[in-house]
């Protein structure tokens, strides 16, 4: 699977998700659920992609809940994503997503996500646990 | 802030007993995407062309990367099937969305029609109730014997090829149950035939990794997934996190 959010030197935000989702699931099985609004979502503050049990994320709404948190509670992307994540079962559910200033975020309650970033600032990281 | 990026490769119980011999393809696959996803960033090309080009695979990579690698281990099924090699899935469904889109919902609205004029009205309809997402590309067998390479390109290549001047009026008081599309399986073949998007012959998708993951669950009677616990006198390595609890349905389903 891979899941990918951006903004842009112009502060478009995008996302795309193709599933996958959840290692070790059999086949068949709901992956990270590409479905917009559950595993992934954009609007005007944010992008954010979700990896993880598909069942979980389509509950959770976790894409458009971290942009809801974003928009009607004024949270900085950071805050929201930790909230979303917290509030999934553990396990499950992991993300990244980007800001329109170019905030980056990757939270996961999961033992791993194979995960990367960067940053026109210069920060940039990878890593899975 | 400038220009930011960010993408990942699955969630799960991945063992930090992961050997490095496969802990390592998997760092410089992520490695590879992200410098792939700031160069284009750099050249200053648009996010939603950002986040396709990641999601696409620009080359054949031997570890899961996307649903269009070579034998992506969560996404490549192989089970028994009419064929000797077996009847291929791939589980290659995926969306891509814009932020600006939902700003822009009176002229092209989140999810518009992708059905071209001329598509039957059946699929039309079938149109009109799903999300934008694209899914199950390929099957092994007629008459879409050719799986799509990028289902995400297929499916933004839909959305873009149709605007909303061609797109079918529906008749005053139609009602919208849901504004999106789904492409599914044969639909999305058909697709991706009419707007040209790159396809490849089954066999591309089946490596000896999926092959001898058959075998071995034909050997062992049992499913096989990406990190099953080998069994005893097993040769081929395995990752090997712990098995899955037998009263634990969450990852088997």
């Amino acid at each position: 699977t891979v899941g990918c959010v951006a903004v842009d030197a112009a502060g478009n935000l995008a996302t795309a998700t193709s599933t996958g989702g959840l290692v070790n699931k059999m086949a068949g099985r709901i992956g990270d659920t590409p479905v917009v609004g559950a595993g992934t979502y954009a609007n005007a503050l944010c992008a954010v992609s979700a990896t993880g049990k598909g069942e979980e994320i389509i509950r959770h709404t976790v894409a458009r809940d971290v942009a809801a948190l974003m928009e009607h509670r004024g949270l900085p992307l950071r805050d929201a994503a930790a909230r979303v994540v917290a509030g999934a079962p553990r396990g499950t559910v992991g993300l990244v997503a980007v800001s329109r200033g170019g905030e980056v975020c990757m939270a996961h309650n999961t033992t791993a996500m194979f995960r990367a970033c960067a940053t026109e600032a210069g920060h940039a990281e990878v890593g899975i646990w | 802030m400038g220009w930011a990026l960010a993408l990942h490769g699955g969630a799960g119980d991945v063992p930090r007993t992961l050997p490095p011999e496969l802990r390592e393809p998997r760092l410089a696959t992520l490695r590879r995407c992200l410098d792939l996803g700031t160069a284009a960033l750099r050249d200053g090309r648009a996010a939603l062309d950002v986040v396709e080009l990641v999601v696409r695979p620009p080359s054949p990579s031997p570890t899961p990367r996307s649903p269009a690698s070579p034998g992506g281990a969560a996404r490549v099924h192989v089970r028994p099937g009419p064929t000797p090699t077996g009847l291929l899935t791939v589980c290659g469904d995926v969306a891509c969305r814009c932020g600006s889109w939902r700003t822009a919902r009176t002229s092209t609205p989140a999810g518009a029609p992708c059905s071209p004029p001329t598509a039957p009205s059946r699929w039309r309809r079938a149109s009109w109730r799903a999300p934008p997402c694209a899914a199950a590309p390929s099957r092994a067998s007629p008459p879409s014997p050719t799986p799509s390479r990028s289902p995400g390109s297929s499916w933004r290549g839909r959305r873009t090829s149709t605007s909303p001047s061609t797109a079918p009026r529906p008749s005053p008081g139609t009602r919208y149950a849901v504004r999106g599309c789904a492409l599914v399986n044969r639909d999305v073949m058909r697709a991706c035939s009419s707007i040209g998007v790159e396809t490849k012959d089954p066999s591309h998708f089946i490596t000896e990794h999926n092959i001898e993951r058959l075998r071995q669950a034909k050997e062992a009677n049992r499913v096989q997934i990406d990190y099953t616990q080998p069994l005893k006198g097993q040769q081929t390595p395995q990752e090997t996190p712990a098995p899955i609890p037998t009263d634990d349905n969450s990852q088997t389903g």
